[in-house]
């Protein structure tokens, strides 16, 4: 049965999908893993970047499934053209779905019922958050075992790391449920503004410590040209800084969580 | 009366918050208006980006305004120490709040009835919105005469205007609400990343043409390293590329507007 694993932050543009997506994709092809991709954020993003290897032929939607009875995410994966991977995309509807989830009871616990039969296929599920901490991203923590969190060289990312940590407290307390922090994960390091960065990660050491991973993400044009090509980074250009760290990342996360 | 801007999109750290807060200063300082900002976002980052600059000393909170009766910002207003700038600070308790306006008869009206007194005091008001196009964002559409878009150098960012942009028109045609684009403002343009910027900034032209604006905001990391001290980047670097570039979009947006 898959581990599961949420890519969540408060903050806007701090890496989110970039980093579900190219550490699927390392799971997939470095780590020998089955996995399985969500997008649970209505911008639709994760097709973006992977619209070249994948197809998305579908009328049933995601909002489908979370407001449905007894359905589950397993309706909606999608293969793509990178072998262990597969996709279930997020439809346009989602931001609608959220406002309607509101009003059920255990507003925050359909994902978790609606992805038991999907988690019998894969060996891991990495599921894209929007940039808040509403229920979509709380759906998205009760269906995880952990919790990995993008945070960019600034002040703004920290505060919001803090924010979803306390969050995650939140879950712990009142619903009695326990998602573990994979790891606080440096994104868009760039050596050129080296004042801000040493700032920033002396912050998150003191802070989180043992939390932060090892391994950083530093800015690499890479990245954001591959995502333009509705690429992944490893088939755009596996020698870039960003494609090196993302499967370092790969390697440093199935570690920490076990997962092969 | 003021006018009121919107400072909106959906993808998140595009620019919404360094645009909103740098536009919102060189609006009191250098076009000599009186003019308040209002920051519509649970993160509280304008409060965070003019930390150094304005002290926050209130039990009264904006969701409080917001979900109350017969009340306005106007009961709000923070000076600070920038002449002619005042400011509406966010409170931690807005997510919440867009769950329980939701419910609300006329959802996306309740700003705009709170903002009336305020209005009388200032030639402009700014808002700060969250990353994405949920009650919140559709508050300040109703409450605004125009709407600027930050949009940065990716392929994402554009879809993010493109779906903002229809909601503009849902507003016109559903609620008969008519809010102007004032410009789609280039953001964070590299110009070590020319393919990509070439390529983001013809597709924003042949979708978009005249709304785009003149004023693109360079890559500046004065921009960066003045919100991580708490203060606008005129009094942190006036002669820095992102300030050069604010100063010029507060000018463009000004005549656009006919704000003074
Ligand atoms: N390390 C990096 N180097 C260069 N560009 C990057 C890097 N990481 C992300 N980007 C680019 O920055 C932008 C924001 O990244 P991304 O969309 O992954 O963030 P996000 O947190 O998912 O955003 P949102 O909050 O909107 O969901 C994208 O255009 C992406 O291509
Ligand atoms: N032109 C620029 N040059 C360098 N850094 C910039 C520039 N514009 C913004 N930044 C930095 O990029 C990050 C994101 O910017 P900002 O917070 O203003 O975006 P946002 O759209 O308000 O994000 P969110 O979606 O979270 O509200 C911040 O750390 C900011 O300091
Ligand atoms: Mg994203
Ligand atoms: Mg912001």
């Amino acid at each position: 049965r898959a581990r599961v694993l949420a890519v969540a932050a408060q903050k806007g543009g701090v890496g989110k999908t970039t980093t579900a997506v190219n550490l699927a994709v390392a799971f997939a092809r470095y780590e020998g893993l089955r996995t399985l991709l969500l997008d649970l954020d209505g911008q639709g993003h994760v097709g973006a970047a992977l619209a070249s290897q994948f197809t998305d032929g579908d009328t049933t939607t995601l909002s489908d499934v979370l407001l449905g009875h007894g359905r589950d995410v397993d309706e909606l994966v999608h293969p793509t053209r990178i072998a262990g991977l597969w996709l279930v995309p997020s439809d346009k509807g989602l931001a609608a779905t959220e406002g309607i989830l509101a009003g059920r009871i255990g507003k925050e616990f359909l994902l978790r019922g609606a992805i038991r039969r999907a988690r019998e296929r894969f060996d891991v599920v990495v599921i894209d958050c929007p940039p808040n901490l509403g229920n979509l991203t709380l759906n998205a923590l009760t269906a995880s075992d952990a919790c990995l969190v993008p945070c960019d060289m600034s002040v703004l990312a920290m505060g919001g790391v803090a924010d979803l940590l306390g969050v995650v407290e939140t879950l712990r307390d009142r619903l009695d449920h326990d998602v573990r922090i994979a790891g606080i994960v440096p994104t868009r390091v760039d050596r050129r503004n080296a004042r801000v960065t040493a700032a920033v990660m002396e912050g998150l050491d003191t802070a989180w410590g043992d939390l932060v991973c090892r391994t950083r993400i530093p800015v690499s044009s890479a990245l954001a040209r591959a995502q333009m090509d509705g690429v992944n980074v490893f088939d755009y250009d596996a020698t870039s800084p960003g494609a090196v760290a993302y499967r370092e990342l790969a390697s440093e996360v199935a570690t920490r969580l076990a997962l092969r």
